[in-house]
């Protein structure tokens, strides 16, 4: 680097500080970094509210943003994550990135009306995400 | 993302009100089978496309359900963690046409003997009964403080007339701190339920006395009858939740424990091993 710098030297004087917000700034994570986003869904939208008396409204949310490259910790990704995010970056560019997708769901309680004029509370598997992952 | 998500919420709204039926949001442009489309919850819904329930539940039964949802989910309809029972589905019944009332007489207490006719047809094969109970509402002019003690005597009529009473454990309750009355009626409805029986017909006979003063006789319950029938169920299809199975997801099990032993053991040894052989870690 001594070099560099002292090639810079000769143009017009940059401050350090421009550099190094520059420098570090490869470091952040990316603006839209993947997690969990909230879409709240009303039952009455759909015209289901006759045959459903709780919840009234349901957000099952959703995962979106990009991946960083640091995914290994944060996002509890499996090592082969980081080996497609070499072959992405390093080797064939037409192979896709990690994809910032759902981790972990949790299940939905819902209290319904059936035709017979019974009432039914049920436990549905996997209606809602609480965790994002890139894979 | 609050932004990203109103836009996305806007979006979605916009194009359900566009549509006249937001049916067409769900189901497939090209009309073909939405089954596999669709998860299992909105199929169910989507089957009664718009219709509305043409027999509305009893008030006071939709009234006990709601409370017992509030205690086992959010508002979000997220189920609590803190619940810990094993069925992820309960299903009350009011009974059908409450047949003939034999006419209630000192024999049969204060409570007229009450012929009910339940229809399970709503009962999956996948669904197993793991405890039902007779729901009673008492009615707010109950609201003696007196601890009245009662008996009930529970005949299934059909399928087959099976005489069997249930065992007359006496019932006592204190009529004040009581809004619902439960009769456990598990032992004797299991083995309809478990083969796959869905009309069930049974009659009631209550016998109650005061606790205070037996010698006023039978005392005269202000239940408000028919009861509903409740049936806590454990569905094993794979759209249930299945709350075990998320404990045990939680907690890793090894494939055996003697193998997993094994393993610990060796990476202890491992671990000693390298202690020794460098010197640094020694001291």
């Amino acid at each position: 680097g001594q070099k560099a710098i002292r090639s810079e030297a000769k143009g017009p004087p940059l401050t350090a500080s421009f550099n190094l917000s520059e420098y570090f700034k490869q470091f952040l994570f990316p603006q839209n970094e993947c997690e969990l986003h909230d879409f709240r869904l009303s039952f009455s939208q759909l015209k289901w509210d006759n045959w459903i008396v709780a919840p009234h409204r349901y957000n099952p949310r959703y995962c979106k943003g990009d991946c960083p490259r640091a995914v290994r910790h944060r996002y509890g990704s499996p090592v082969h994550t980081m080996v497609q995010n070499i072959i992405y970056e390093k080797l064939d560019p037409s192979v896709p990135r990690p994809s910032c997708v759902p981790g972990k769901y949790s299940p939905l309680s819902v209290l319904t009306i059936e035709p017979d004029g019974s009432i039914a509370y049920k436990e549905y598997e996997d209606m809602i995400a609480t965790r994002c992952t890139c894979r | 993302s609050q932004a990203s998500a109103g836009e996305s919420q806007a979006g979605a709204s916009e194009s359900v009100e566009s549509e006249a039926d937001p049916w067409s949001l769900l189901l497939p442009v090209d009309g073909t089978d939405s089954s596999g489309l669709l998860p299992p919850l909105f199929k169910v819904l989507s089957d009664r496309r718009g219709e509305t329930p043409k027999l509305q539940p009893d008030s006071r039964a939709l009234y006990y359900m709601k409370k017992l949802y509030k205690t086992y989910a959010t508002k979000e309809g997220v189920p609590k963690p803190s619940r810990s029972h094993l069925y992820n589905t309960v299903r009350l019944f009011s009974p059908c046409a409450q047949q003939k009332q034999a006419p209630s007489n000192q024999a049969t207490g204060p409570l007229p003997m009450a012929d009910l006719l339940f229809n399970l047809d709503r009962v999956t094969a996948m669904e197993h009964l793991l405890k039902s109970v007779l729901l009673y509402t008492l009615n707010n002019s109950a609201a003696s403080s007196s601890t009245v003690t009662c008996v009930c005597d529970l005949m299934v009529k059909e399928p087959m007339a099976s005489s069997r009473a249930l065992p007359r454990a006496p019932y006592s309750f204190t009529l004040k701190k009581h809004r619902w009355i439960e009769i456990d009626v598990t032992s004797l409805l299991q083995p309809l339920v478990a083969s796959s029986e869905r009309s069930i017909h049974m009659s009631v006979n209550f016998t109650c006395t005061k606790d205070q003063a037996p010698e006023d006789g039978v005392f005269n319950v202000p239940l408000s009858v028919p009861p509903s029938l409740i049936l806590y169920l454990n569905d094993t299809s794979t759209q249930a939740y299945h709350s075990w199975q998320s404990l045990q997801s939680n907690w890793r099990p090894s494939q055996h424990p003697g193998q997993a032993n094994v393993a610990a053991r060796s990476m202890k040894e491992e671990a000693a091993a390298t202690v020794e052989r460098s010197p640094r870690h020694r001291r």
